[in-house]
């Protein structure tokens, strides 16, 4: 089951001792930052549920934690793999959604299964010797409410049955 | 030799093909147009003077001068054109670069930073800002938010409510930025909306910066004991600045919409596909 308490509790802590980086002792910041880590753990738990519980869908749910420093294990080493985006603003919104990825070509799917436009750009040299491509595709989100799209990465067996598919839909 | 710039239906940045910096903005909706030098500083952090021994630290900003030091006076440039994006990538030093990027659609332009590990080996504490520099008459005036609630006008070496005998020239009108600082000629108004608290200024009219990371190497005396020397993770910061021109009477409606959105920003969360049918009952 997942809990928020321990998030809010860490939150507690950190707004009354005025954990502002720098103003605290390194082995004391470096406290702040284990119970943050540790809050956010069965946060993650709450989140799956709520999620599986809005979809009438159970899935392993991943989230990256260093997405702000581009690193994601699930985008950058998957073939296939699902996005689920929520919004938690009262409106609609579009936002380009930005994944690090190997090199390669994807197709990615909006929840109705149509294609969306997607491209792999560069990534400054000056950010990271290891991972320099970004997957970005734009998404829309309901109000308070969440999109899943599909990303697949093309290879030759995948190009080769979306030809086809491209094809038997042309003749039809 | 030829002009460098980035476009979409609302907004053009136009580029120094000579130093790599921006050099003027366009809102092509209002049909305005301002010259903007952007470029990153940093002030040499105070040990103590004759004044006063007090020394920059965690909780006090002192520089030792009036003028900051450019990182650099041009920047490497790499241009990304794509159906899904604009980017010009600026490379200033080793240890700062940023990404200036348009998508499709978006009426603010994107600055995404990286600044770090500060070089100290120097012996010279530094405080790192970004600066944004334009001919509007602003006539000592700013503004900046209390988290997107209340804008506040601030007026350079003024208070209010007392008669202000200012000491510190560039920390003395240093504000908190929760979520935006802007500046304005009562026409045309250029608003830096930000993705933390920072803390902001307009030192001189038509400017306006923002602090975004420091390293120091004495402590401030204020009770933590340990200078300013981030050694791990956070020696690097990545951050976004998002700037938007327009006119006055429209500044308000998007600055508020763009914080919104920046602050309550869609989450991401990623899964393998392979679902399985989930009842909550």
């Amino acid at each position: 089951s997942g809990d928020s308490a321990p998030l809010n509790e860490a939150m507690a802590v950190l707004q009354h001792h005025d954990a502002v980086s720098g103003t605290a002792r390194q082995n004391v910041a470096n406290d702040y930052a284990r119970q943050l880590a540790a809050g956010w753990g069965p946060c993650e738990v709450l989140v799956s549920n709520a999620l599986a519980m809005l979809s009438h869908e159970k899935q392993n749910f991943s989230f990256c934690r260093e997405l702000n420093i581009s690193i994601c294990p699930v985008s950058q080493k998957s073939e296939h793999f699902q996005v689920t985006i929520y919004n938690p603003l009262g409106r609609k919104v579009q936002q380009m959604i930005r994944l690090p990825v190997n090199d390669g070509i994807f197709f990615v799917k909006d929840p109705n299964g149509k294609t969306v436009p997607s491209n792999v750009v560069m990534r400054p040299n000056s950010y990271s010797k290891r991972y320099q491509w970004d997957l970005l595709f734009p998404a829309f989100v309901p109000a308070l409410g969440f999109s899943m799209y599909s990303v697949a990465k093309v290879t030759a067996a995948t190009s080769q049955a979306y030809r086809l598919r491209a094809r038997s839909k042309k003749s039809r | 030799s030829h002009v460098l710039f980035i476009e979409n239906e609302y907004i053009r940045a136009t580029f120094d093909s000579g130093t790599g910096l921006l050099m003027k903005i366009e809102n092509m909706e209002q049909s305005l147009s301002l010259p903007v030098s952007q470029g990153f500083f940093w002030y040499n952090a105070s040990t103590g003077d004759g004044k006063s021994s007090q020394a920059s630290g965690a909780y006090i900003f002192r520089p030792n001068h009036l003028k900051p030091m450019p990182v650099s006076r041009w920047a490497q440039v790499h241009l990304v054109k794509t159906a899904l994006v604009q980017e010009v990538h600026q490379n200033f030093s080793a240890w700062c670069s940023q990404v200036v990027r348009l998508y499709p659609g978006q009426r603010h332009l994107e600055l995404e930073w990286m600044v770090g590990p500060i070089p100290v080996k120097d012996g010279w504490g530094k405080e790192v800002i970004s600066r944004f520099d334009t001919p509007l008459k602003t006539q000592g005036e700013f503004y900046t938010d209390s988290n997107g609630r209340e804008i506040l006008k601030r007026r350079r070496n003024h208070r209010p409510t007392w008669r202000l005998n200012q000491t510190e020239p560039v920390a003395g009108n240093y504000y908190p930025v929760n979520t935006r600082i802007y500046i304005s000629d009562g026409h045309t108004q250029l608003t830096v909306v930000t993705d933390r608290s920072q803390g902001g200024s307009s030192l001189q009219d038509g400017s306006l910066e923002l602090m975004v990371h420091r390293r120091l190497l004495l402590d401030d005396g204020r009770g933590v004991q340990e200078p300013l020397m981030e050694l791990g993770t956070g020696s690097t910061v990545l951050g976004r600045h998002l700037v938007l021109l327009s006119s006055v009477s429209d500044a308000a409606a998007r600055h508020r919409l763009l914080a919104e959105k920046e602050i309550l920003a869609p989450q991401v969360v990623l899964s393998q596909g392979g679902s399985s049918p989930y009842y909550y009952w």
